[in-house]
């Protein structure tokens, strides 16, 4: 489903080149479950940026589903991705002035669904993240780990092919954080969701099918001790 | 140093009083290090705005260095929070159109310092946090784990008596979060600055002196296996 080729990314700073990317190459097949480890700004939320077509390599090619992502044009992309992938992002995104149930159903907008169908999918996403008596919230009356959790529902109500989770439970303790792997472990399994997770902790990483590391700008298969 | 007696917080939602904090009695000596576990939602952050006096509770008590602090004025409590109390947010609240370094400095510029004697300081404990070389990028321009270690930074800057760390190392792969504590550590020992940290990592709950949860609103001590 997904298949990078020699990915380069640089940042350009007042024209100086700083490369974050230096040749990813990465193969992932339906229904796999990868964790991606690595150091703080070792270059793993914008390897995520680019499998989410959020942004654009220096350099590479990006095929999703056979599709080579970044010849498209902007408005078939944003489509694509619509349908397709769905994305916790590290630091959340949601809109403060939108309730949870809001928060969540944005990525139904674009969808030909009802609004009552968009409430009902919205509500059923938040029982799922055990946040249903906080639907009408806004973002700054709940805490981290509940935003983070809004956040997540967000990402899988539209059912996507996809899910890319930049440190998805970085905000929850160990109880939310198990139900939260055991949700998606289920959607990968039964739905058959590709899941590409980032993740720095142990027992995360421990439920991934397989685990590669972000080292120099490359990503390196890790041992993994099952 | 801190002494909160039957500290209680609700939340009014139209009308509707939602308890958070359900008294809370807390005692803490000068120069002790003190971490605070608890699930999602359970109030901990709730907590840790009383005791940086961001937030006012619905009663209850609260003694900083024996002086009731609810019953100073506005501005006399912000001289008295930019002198003793440094705090690193959950979700770091960095300024977007500062730099790293200008962000650092901020609780400085309240003090009689020149601007050469705030980018020394600011520079100085960007080095402590391994980011001296990003001094000078904006907030997204920065990793995730890069901002977390700006909010720390500038939290320490101004050498405070009592630092409270809301989940400083939720953001940080395993050695970059061990530098942290051991930087923490290093201050609590030799210059005596009081922490209160909280984590729902227990790798790192493993190294605070004392551990209390968070549950039902109220604190309890949590056996220590040392
Ligand atoms: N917009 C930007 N401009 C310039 N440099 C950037 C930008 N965004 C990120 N960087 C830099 O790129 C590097 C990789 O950042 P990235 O966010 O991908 O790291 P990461 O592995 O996700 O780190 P963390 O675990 O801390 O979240 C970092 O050194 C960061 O400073
Ligand atoms: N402004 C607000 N208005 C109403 N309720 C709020 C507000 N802020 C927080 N809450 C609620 O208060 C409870 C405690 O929130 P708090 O942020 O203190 O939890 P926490 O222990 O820090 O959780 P986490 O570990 O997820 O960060 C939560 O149920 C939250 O929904
Ligand atoms: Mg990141
Ligand atoms: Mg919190």
């Amino acid at each position: 489903i997904v298949k990078l080729e020699n990915i380069c990314k640089n940042y350009y700073l007042n024209d100086v080149a700083f490369p974050v990317l230096n040749g990813v190459n990465l193969q992932i097949e339906t229904g796999e479950f990868v964790g991606i480890v690595g150091e703080s700004g070792s270059g793993k939320s914008t390897l995520m940026n680019i499998l989410g077509v959020l942004d654009h390599p220096t350099s590479g090619k990006y095929y999703l589903n056979e599709c080579d992502v970044f010849s498209y044009e902007e408005d078939e992309l944003a489509a694509l991705r619509n349908r397709t992938i769905g994305f916790v992002f590290q630091s959340f995104f949601l809109l403060p002035r939108m309730t949870a149930l809001q928060n969540v159903g944005l990525p139904l907008l674009y969808r030909n669904l009802s609004p009552e169908k968009i409430k009902e999918q919205s509500f059923k996403m938040l029982k799922k993240v055990g946040l249903e008596e906080f639907h009408d919230r806004k973002p700054t009356q709940l805490s981290g780990g509940q935003q983070q959790r809004v956040a997540i529902a967000r990402a899988l109500v539209g059912e996507p092919h996809l899910l890319l989770a930049d440190e998805p439970t970085g905000a929850l303790d160990r109880r939310t954080s198990d139900e939260i792997m055991s949700l998606f472990l289920s959607l990968n399994r039964h739905d058959g969701m590709t899941v590409v997770l980032i993740t720095h902790e142990e027992k995360v990483a421990e439920r991934c099918g397989r685990v590669l590391r972000m080292e120099e700008g490359c990503l390196c298969q890790v041992e993994q001790i099952k």
